[in-house]
């Protein structure tokens, strides 16, 4: 149900 | 020389037991402002992320900015070893590759301390942007963990949907569906039973069963807890640790395939 991405779909590595 | 003292080392142990299923090992970074960590699970899906003000503990000195790598599960084995009511006191040298644990009964009748190696860890940090969200449910951490444990059986998703009327959580899976609709209280007694709902804009996101319930281990750390949503924004599910600090967890949305 849903493909799951990952967190760094969304926030950028600092 | 790094040195923190609290007094309810049952705080640290309920902290330990909340993110020890999600990370193996975090660092935990030392500074005038506190402790923080900040960690993503193996899977880069969720993200812990621990605030503990300095103001919050019975005694706190930070020399030097400190960053101190520990295996989770074996700070849990030490933490076993307290009592709840004991007061713990966390030390570490400037340089140290160790870590001091002391615990104290509370009339000094036994005193114990514990030295843990500590480890160099690579870990990625992310930048995680303010957000307006447009919803901000607060709810009785003990029903969000029901919910969450009651709906795992029927799937392996939770949709979150959110209006001005309440917050419906559902699954469906090879049994049927399940749906749970929480409407929001006017209990101003009784603060922690009361369920509020800040909403702009309804949304409606789907997460897995799995993170939710892993993040649910934070329910004994407080009576309430707060969901922020955005459209195409991870989840935050935030537990205030009370005088101390808090406890949130982000969750990226799954989307359509």
């Amino acid at each position: 149900s849903g493909k799951q991405p990952t967190l760094m779909s969304f926030f950028k590595k600092t | 020389m790094f040195e923190a003292r609290l007094t309810a080392s049952a705080t640290f142990k309920k902290i330990l037991d909340a993110i020890k299923d999600l990370l193996n090992e975090a660092s935990f970074d030392c500074s005038e402002s506190g402790i923080q960590l900040q960690a993503m699970d193996n899977s880069h899906v969720s993200l812990v992320s621990l605030m503990l003000r300095s103001d919050g503990f019975d005694k706190y000195r930070c020399d030097r900015n400190l960053t101190m790598g520990m295996n989770l599960a074996n700070m849990a084995k030490i933490f076993k070893c307290a009592n709840n009511e004991d007061t713990v006191t966390i030390k570490a040298q400037d340089d140290a590759d160790i870590v001091t644990f002391m615990f104290e009964a509370k009339k000094q009748e036994k005193i114990s301390d514990y030295e843990m190696k500590l480890m160099n860890l690579d870990q990625e940090h992310l930048g995680i942007p303010e957000t307006d969200f447009s919803c901000v449910i607060r709810m009785p951490s003990g029903e969000f963990a029901r919910i969450c444990k009651d709906l795992a059986q029927f799937g392996e998703s939770i949709m979150i949907s959110c209006t001005k009327e309440g917050v419906k959580f559902s699954t469906g899976g090879d049994i049927g569906t399940a749906n749970v609709k929480i409407a929001q209280t006017n209990n101003f007694e009784k603060e922690e039973e009361s369920v509020t709902i800040e909403m702009q804009e309804p949304v409606s996101l789907t997460f897995a069963c799995q993170y939710l319930n892993s993040f649910t281990k934070a329910t004994p750390l407080a009576s309430q807890v707060q969901l922020s949503m955005s459209d195409n924004v991870p989840l935050v599910v935030e537990y205030q640790i009370p005088d101390l600090g808090h406890l949130r967890f982000y969750l990226a949305p799954k989307i359509e395939e």
